[in-house]
C-alpha cells in the first residue's frame, strides 16, 4: 500500500525509514595518515591505507578497517571529521567507533545549511569547562524549555582498547517534547551535516603540558554512523536520486521540493503545513473547473472562507471568470446543456447589432438587453404589434 | 406567432454612419 494515503485514498501524514544517512556519503578529515607514507600507513597502497571513506563504507573491503588521523605531536591536537548528508535529515542517534582509546574530548556539531553555519549537538568530555566553556550535564537534562547542547561524559575506553561514542539527539531535549508539536524539536533533530571534533587525545588527560609538544598521537576510528530520516516533512514515504544525483523526498500530498517543504504550483487552495500523525495537512488544488493552470493563495480569501479555501484561479480560459473560473466573462454566457468544466460552457451572447441596446448579454441567461419594441434572446425580432423601420436607432415601431 | 429576425437591408444608414456594423 501507499504510506502517505489510506485505503480510501484519503491523504495521511507519512515519513522515510530510519536509515543511516552517513553510509557510502564522503566524509572530509581534516588529518589523515599516508602522506607521506610510513611503516603502518601509505594513501598510495590499499593495503594500508586508512582513507577517512572506511567511515562511512558499506564494509566488504580486504584492506584496513579504521580511518587513522597524521600522528599529532603538538597543538593543535584536534581533527575535524564533517560528513554532508546531501540533504536534510532529522536525526535519531549519530554514532562513531574507535579503533584504538577513544578520545577524551568531543564535541558533535551539526550544519542546517549545507556547512555555511554550524551549531553544537553535545560536547562529550570530563573535563568540560576547560575544553568547551561548559557545564557537566545537569541530571535532570536541559535546563530551558527547549533542546540544548549539552556536556556528557567522554566516550569509555573498552577493554580491547577501543571505545565507542552514541549520541541520542533526544538527549539534548526535555522530556515531553514531540516532533509533531513541537517546532523547536524539529529545528533541533534538522540537519544537512555532521562534524564531529576529535578535541583532545585520552593521554593527555590531566596533563598540564596539554599545549605543547607531546608524545605523538594518532586518532583512528571506524562505522560512523547518522542516524536519522529523510525530512520531508510528513509528505514523503521515500527519497530518492533526482537527475542531477541529488537526493530529493518523493513528495505526495501535492508539495514539491527537496523537503516537501511548500505547496505545487496549482496546490495553493490553502497554506502549506507539515504533516501530522492525526492529520496531513495535505496541499489543495485550486478549484478552477479545469479552465486555469495556474493559481495564487489570498490570505484574506482563506480568512473569510473559515480557513477552507484561499486560492485563486489566474488567467481563466474558455471565456470563463471568476476567483474559481466559476461564471462566464462578460459578452458570454452559461450553457446550461454543457457541464461547467466544459469547454464549450460559455457562449457568446451575439447579441444582435441593431436590435440589442448593447453587447453583453445576462451571463446566466444569455438574454441581451433588447430595444423598444424588440424582442428574442438576440434581440433579432420585433415584438408582437411592432414591426420593422427603416431606422437603426428604433428599428421596431408600433405597428399602424 | 414568431416574427421574422430583422432584415438589415431595411435600414438607411444616411444619418447613422458612423453606427453601421461591420458585416
Amino acid at each position: 500500500g501507499d504510506p502517505c494515503h489510506d485505503e480510501g485514498g484519503a491523504p495521511r501524514g507519512c515519513v522515510p525509514g530510519l536509515v543511516n544517512a552517513a553510509l557510502g556519503r564522503d566524509v572530509l578529515a581534516s588529518s589523515t595518515c599516508g602522506r607521506p607514507a610510513t611503516r603502518a600507513c601509505d594513501a598510495s597502497d590499499p593495503r594500508r591505507a586508512h582513507p577517512a571513506a572506511l567511515l562511512t563504507a558499506a564494509g566488504g573491503t580486504a584492506g584496513p578497517l579504521c580511518w587513522r588521523s597524521d600522528s599529532l605531536v603538538r597543538a593543535p591536537l584536534n581533527v575535524t571529521l564533517t560528513v554532508p548528508l546531501g540533504k536534510a535529515f532529522e536525526l535519531v542517534f549519530v554514532s562513531l567507533r574507535f579503533c584504538s582509546q577513544p578520545p577524551a574530548s568531543v564535541a558533535l556539531l551539526k550544519s542546517q545549511d549545507h556547512g555555511r553555519s554550524w551549531a553544537p549537538l553535545g560536547f562529550f568530555s570530563s573535563r568540560c569547562a576547560l575544553d568547551y566553556g561548559r557545564l557537566p550535564r545537569p541530571s535532570t537534562g536541559p535546563a530551558g524549555p527547549g533542546p540544548e547542547a549539552l556536556c556528557f561524559p567522554p566516550p569509555q575506553a573498552q577493554p580491547d582498547g577501543s571505545g565507542l561514542l552514541a549520541f541520542s539527539v533526544q538527549d539534548g531535549s526535555p522530556p515531553g517534547l514531540d516532533l509533531d508539536n513541537s517546532p523547536v524539536l524539529q529545528d533541533w533533530v534538522t540537519a544537512t551535516d555532521i562534524r564531529v571534533v576529535l578535541t583532545r587525545p585520552t593521554m593527555l588527560l590531566g596533563d598540564a603540558r596539554d599545549t605543547e609538544a607531546v608524545a605523538p598521537y594518532t586518532y583512528s576510528a571506524t562505522e560512523l554512523q547518522v542516524g536519522g530520516r529523510c525530512k520531508c516533512n510528513g509528505h514523503a514515504s521515500q527519497c530518492l536520486l533526482d537527475a542531477q544525483g541529488h537526493l530529493v523526498c518523493d513528495c505526495r500530498h501535492g508539495t514539491e521540493g527537496p523537503d516537501c517543504s511548500r505547496c505545487k504550483p496549482f496546490y495553493c487552495d490553502r497554506p502549506w503545513q507539515r504533516a501530522t500523525t492525526r492529520d496531513a495537512h495535505a496541499c489543495l488544488a485550486c478549484s478552477c473547473n479545469g479552465h486555469a493552470r495556474r493559481c495564487r493563495f489570498n490570505m484574506e480569501l482563506y480568512r473569510l472562507s473559515g480557513r477552507r479555501s484561499g486560492g485563486v484561479c489566474l488567467n481563466c480560459r474558455h471565456n470563463t471568470a471568476g476567483r474559481h473560473c466559476h461564471y462566464c466573462r462578460e459578452g458570454f454566457y452559461r450553457d446550461p446543456g454543457q457541464a461547467l468544466s466544459d469547454r464549450r460552457a460559455c457562449r457568446a451572447c451575439d447579441c444582435h447589432p441593431v436590435g440589442a441596446a448593447g453587447k453583453t448579454c445576462n451571463q446566466t441567461t444569455g438574454q441581451c438587453p433588447c430595444k423598444d419594441g424588440v424582442t428574442g434572446l438576440t434581440c433579432n425580432r420585433c415584438a408582437l404589434g411592432f414591426q420593422q423601420s427603416r431606422s437603426p436607432v428604433a428599428p421596431c415601431v408600433k405597428t399602424p | 406567432e414568431v416574427m421574422p429576425t430583422l432584415d438589415m437591408a431595411l435600414f438607411d444608414w444616411t444619418d447613422y454612419e458612423d453606427l453601421k456594423p461591420e458585416v
